[in-house]
């Protein structure tokens, strides 16, 4: 239970910086 | 086809997945792209996060008497950490220099490394928790193959007390697993060899009690014997059937098609 809850925050923050990282980069396409 | 075999497994990665896969397209189509924001702030949160996965993968490695998992999740647990040191590395990079191409590839070489390390690390956990059930299987296939020892009603009635536990314990274990499946034939094997083992049962009881009745007036023996074990035999076959079925991924069938 614990790894499955571990493995959902680093999901949520590898999206998140992902989002943004393509939210600048979106402005140019 | 689902990418992912569990639904666990689906709502944990799939969010991330096309996060990943949208920034690798704009990269893709803009190599030089925009100046990059200061990622400081959200790679900290990524490295918090994977800081703490490990000290929990570890724990739930050290704890564990499963020799597979504890071979498979370590590599698992490493690829995460290298990730995002790269994705450190990609946003002291991008601070210096917003457009600086190595820190782009860094940021998704980083990203992409978190989504598969984090994959197979769910994967491990997973084929960790099918081996759980799969126990559970091979302890009914234990108390079925002590069947033919079973001669006096005596010994009947505790071979039922013995089997029903195990055998209930088993329909929910695969029962639950059949809902967190996403592949549908999968689920259908499950619930077809399943059903097959709830009916098979009383019909094996009725079949040893005939077998016992048989052996203490002495007419119809070997016809009762017969009947008895092809009952354990077809109750077996579902069973290894239900091992197979749970050991197979989406990927296995894709493979072998």
């Amino acid at each position: 239970e614990q790894i499955l809850e571990a493995a959902k925050s680093i999901a949520a923050a590898t999206a998140a910086l992902v989002k943004t990282a393509s939210a600048a980069q979106r402005e140019l396409v | 086809m689902p990418v992912f075999h569990t639904k666990t497994i689906e709502s944990i990665l799939e969010p991330v997945a096309q996060q990943v896969s949208r920034l690798v397209i704009l990269h893709e189509e803009a190599e030089d792209g925009n100046a990059m924001p200061d990622l400081a702030v959200p790679v900290r949160a990524v490295k918090a996060a994977v800081d703490n996965l490990v000290r929990v993968g570890y724990e739930t490695v050290n704890s564990s008497d499963d020799q597979i998992l504890k071979q498979d999740m370590p590599p698992a647990l490493t690829r995460v950490e290298e990730s995002s040191l790269l994705l450190l590395d990609a946003s002291d990079l991008l601070r210096a220099d917003p457009y600086s191409g190595p820190a782009r590839k860094k940021l998704i070489e980083g990203s992409r490394g978190i989504l598969q390390g984090t994959s197979a690390l769910l994967l491990a956990f997973d084929e960790s928790e099918v081996r759980k059930i799969v126990r559970v299987c091979k302890n009914v296939l234990e108390y079925l193959a002590i069947t033919e020892v079973v001669d006096r009603m005596e010994d009947l009635v505790t071979f039922v007390k013995n089997l029903s536990p195990v055998l209930t314990r088993m329909t929910k274990n695969v029962d639950a697993r059949e809902k967190e499946l996403t592949h549908q034939v999968h689920r259908d094997m499950l619930l077809r060899s399943l059903e097959q083992v709830k009916n098979l049962t009383p019909v094996l009881i009725s079949g040893i009690k005939i077998f016992i009745t048989a052996k203490q007036s002495g007419q119809g023996l070997v016809e009762a014997q017969n009947n008895r074990d092809y009952t354990v035999r077809k109750m077996s076959d579902e069973i290894h059937e239900i091992i197979r079925v749970l050991q197979l991924t989406t990927y296995d069938e894709e493979e072998w098609d």
